[in-house]
């Protein structure tokens, strides 16, 4: 049975462990030692999500939006970046056919991590707003079940925030390309982890021989809106060895009111 | 009309540029900001067959037809908006980001965008010091009819204004920084309500950062409306 084509979100089944309670390797984590389940230090993950937001579903942390609780969480300037640098494990089903073949998606991850699938290793450069595209056709389990350990790391400059607060800390953050507002403002507390996480969504994306990539629409107006054209650039990219033969179709509909297609 | 098939030969293992001959459209319904008309969307759907194995990859986007100026007012100094021809008084709000934690979901997207619209709010300006916001924040947008002024990650606190002054040269590492800007632009560049890219907050970005932006911002003379380009096309 082919896999689906198309995207599947890897949303749940997230665990995660601080890397200083870690004593394995990524390789290790995917292949002979993954975590037996949610067992010291390995605890559930919420991913999409950050450090943070996994040691306070857990419990683990005060609310740091509540009175001055954000006082009792260490900062990574007084902790050092490896408290805050942390693995996140899950596991996912893909058994591909005859000619398709899968992505491991990144939309956005801060600040940079390494990726071990099946034992694996691949690295997403730093940066908190790029989205990262791992082809993982040849590393896929032969029995369709694979084991992903991401290991993540913060901001290279977290900063120290100065005992007078102030909008933007010490400014060190500025030094990265990443949201400012984590070393504080005049409306905001300081965010502890700075962030640091999968912080947007994790898939899966399975295609045949040809993948379309990030397609561009522009319209052009005319005659007072009357005359209107629509201009389509589409990226394409074959992924096997022969020369693909494609059809691109381009489809524009309208829901009419009670749900009558105009094509 | 509004379907239409190309044939495109791509050799093994390479990327290829593809754009469609210009569909064309009489009198669609246009997409408006909110207090000014309908947000109509129209769905866009782009597959790709392969001879021999079938639908390879499809991609579908919610996509409205409108067309967004703006210029500075020499006489005020302000920013003149216009949609679809008509000059629109912006009523906005600032935008930091959904939660400090980062905990998105689009029920809060939803909810915190038709607030604005409720709130007869036509405009969200999204502070450099916070995100580029995400597909599903920009997606209620289109729906709600709320334009986006998005800003990218430069503060005056930050990058050269603040105190003490640090970083006047912006991050240590420009690259970076194109990239991210260029495929944040790609991630976000077919949505209806994206109405602005802003270099930063209350500051210019550095001169090479800001140069490379104007000029990768701009729209192709190609699809500028003007009478040379009616003859061209």
């Amino acid at each position: 049975m082919p896999q689906q084509q198309g995207k599947t979100k890897l949303d749940s089944g997230w665990l995660a462990a601080r890397s200083t309670q870690v004593q394995l390797t990524g390789i290790q984590l995917t292949t002979t030692h993954p975590p037996p389940g949610i067992s010291s230090p390995w605890i559930p993950a919420v991913v999409p999500g950050t450090v943070l937001g996994t040691l306070l579903k857990n419990k683990l942390i005060p609310d740091p939006f509540y009175g001055l609780e954000n006082e009792a969480i260490i900062d990574i300037a007084d902790s050092g970046r490896d408290y805050y640098t942390f693995w996140f494990f899950t596991t996912f089903d893909c058994a591909l056919s005859g000619n398709q073949h899968v992505d491991l998606k990144f939309r956005a991850i801060n600040y940079s991590a390494q990726v071990y699938l099946n034992g694996h290793k691949m690295t997403l450069p730093k940066g908190m707003f790029r989205r990262h595209s791992l082809d993982i056709t040849d590393i896929l389990h032969p029995d369709g079940k694979n084991l992903l350990a991401v290991i993540v790391y913060p901001p290279d400059h977290p900063g120290k925030i100065p005992p007078e607060g102030g909008q933007g800390g010490d400014h060190e953050i500025g030094k990265d390309v990443a949201a400012q507002y984590v070393e504080g403002w005049d409306w905001m507390t300081p965010i502890r982890d700075r962030n640091t996480g999968i912080w947007d969504e994790v898939s899966i994306y399975v295609t045949g021989p040809v993948k379309i990539g990030d397609p561009h629409l522009v319209s052009s107006f005319f005659d007072n809106y009357k005359r209107v054209y629509l201009h389509a650039t589409v990226d394409l990219e074959n992924k096997s060895a022969w020369v693909a033969e494609c059809t691109l179709n381009i489809q524009v509909t309208t829901e009419l009111d009670g749900n009558i297609f105009l094509v | 009309e509004h379907l239409q098939s190309q044939h495109v030969s791509v050799p093994p293992n390479t990327h290829v540029q593809y754009t469609f001959p210009q569909l064309f459209f009489y009198k669609p319904n246009l997409w408006w900001p909110n207090g000014m008309g309908e947000q109509y969307l129209y769905d866009v759907g782009i597959t790709v067959d392969v001879k021999g194995y079938g639908e390879s990859d499809s991609w579908k986007h919610r996509f409205g037809f409108r067309k967004i100026e703006s210029t500075i007012d020499h006489a005020t100094g302000g920013r003149l908006f216009k949609v679809n021809g008509q000059p629109v008084f912006i009523r906005g709000g600032n935008w930091i980001l959904s939660d400090g934690l980062l905990r998105l979901s689009k029920k809060r997207y939803q909810t915190d965008i038709k607030f604005h619209t409720d709130m007869n709010f036509n405009m969200i300006r999204c502070w450099g010091g916070g995100l580029a916001e995400r597909p599903e924040f920009y997606h209620y947008c289109d729906i709600y009819g709320l334009l986006v002024w998005q800003e990218f990650w430069i503060t005056g606190d930050c990058d050269g204004r603040g105190v003490p002054v640090s970083n006047p040269n912006g991050p240590l590492d420009h690259d970076l920084f194109l990239l991210c800007a260029r495929d944040t632009i790609k991630l976000l560049r077919n949505h209806p309500s994206l109405a602005l890219w802003v270099g930063g907050n209350e500051q210019t970005p550095p001169e090479d950062i800001n140069t490379a932006l104007q000029n990768d911002l701009q729209l192709h003379p190609y699809f500028q409306s003007s009478n040379e380009t009616d003859s061209l096309l």
